[in-house]
């Protein structure tokens, strides 16, 4: 779950 | 659509239980904001294609969606107040129904093409160079024209896309889990949003109320239709990649190993 981890963890820009 | 002649009361009041979360107007607002921007393939396209060339393309445009997925997601009121885990395994659930379903809505003023992106369009023959794709891509050609039948409206499209999300694992209000039973409240409550705004979106459209009524159940029924295109599209990409027709790699991987057997 890398990348979605990631993805749902970051703030978005 | 009839002209609006008459104002006709929605047909179903908004759920108490919703009180004082946020009115179905505002909530359709916030999920047509975070509609995800256009995105287009950036390749150099050279037909006729091949096996191997459509189904890359076909998975490099998936992965650029996917990543604004995740962003549309966390956009959608409600579902980063759930935990991690629900979130993962909600997105991991539907994703495929959410890009098909947006490919349906790009379509739907196209008969007899698929709208993969502005710069990636597919007519049905083209579909002839991968083994099993015309099954799924007639499906996915029916779906749209029936949406193009009912003259989906914007509003309605967004509120099926949420309702696909938060649909994906079922919400139980009495159901007593490890993290206790506000957890499924959550999850119960807002699809109940959004099923509030479906319903909101259809009373504006200025039919009776059991057009109304046969409006929503023609859009809901139609959910069906998509999981079950969905998991056709699932079973097909897996046998690509156990084929090693085509590569499948970052987040559509992860995405894909989901929903395989060989999945933990």
């Amino acid at each position: 779950n890398t990348k979605l981890l990631q993805l749902l963890t970051t703030k978005p820009e | 659509l009839p002209p609006m002649e008459l104002s006709l009361p929605p047909l179903v009041q908004p759920s108490q239980s919703n009180q004082p979360f946020m009115s179905p107007e505002e909530f359709i607002s916030r999920i047509m904001e975070a509609e995800p921007p256009e995105i287009y393939l950036m390749e150099d396209l050279k037909k006729p294609f091949t096996q191997a060339s459509m189904m890359m393309s076909l998975t490099n445009l998936a992965d650029k969606e996917l990543v604004l997925m995740i962003s549309w997601a966390k956009k959608i009121p409600g579902f980063v107040e759930l935990s991690l885990a629900d979130q993962i395994h909600l997105l991991k659930c539907c994703w495929l129904e959410i890009l098909m379903l947006g490919l349906m809505w790009r379509s739907v003023d196209h008969p007899g093409k698929l709208i993969f992106s502005p710069d990636f369009k597919l007519s049905r023959e083209e579909g002839q160079c991968v083994e099993g794709i015309m099954e799924i891509f007639d499906m996915l050609l029916a779906a749209t024209s029936r949406f193009r039948e009912l003259k989906l409206q914007r509003e309605e499209y967004v509120c099926l896309k949420a309702m696909i999300l938060l649909n994906s694992i079922l919400c139980n209000d009495n159901c007593s889990t490890a993290a206790g039973l506000p957890k499924k409240n959550k999850l119960c409550k807002n699809l109940d949003s959004v099923i509030d705004a479906l319903v909101w979106a259809i009373s504006k459209l200025g039919l009776s109320t059991q057009q109304q009524t046969l409006r929503l159940g023609h859009l809901t029924m139609l959910l069906s239709h998509i999981r079950h295109v969905s998991n056709k599209g699932m079973d097909h990409l897996s046998t690509m990649k156990k084929k090693n027709v085509v590569l499948v790699y970052n987040l559509l991987l992860e995405m894909l190993d989901a929903n395989t057997s060989s999945s933990s």
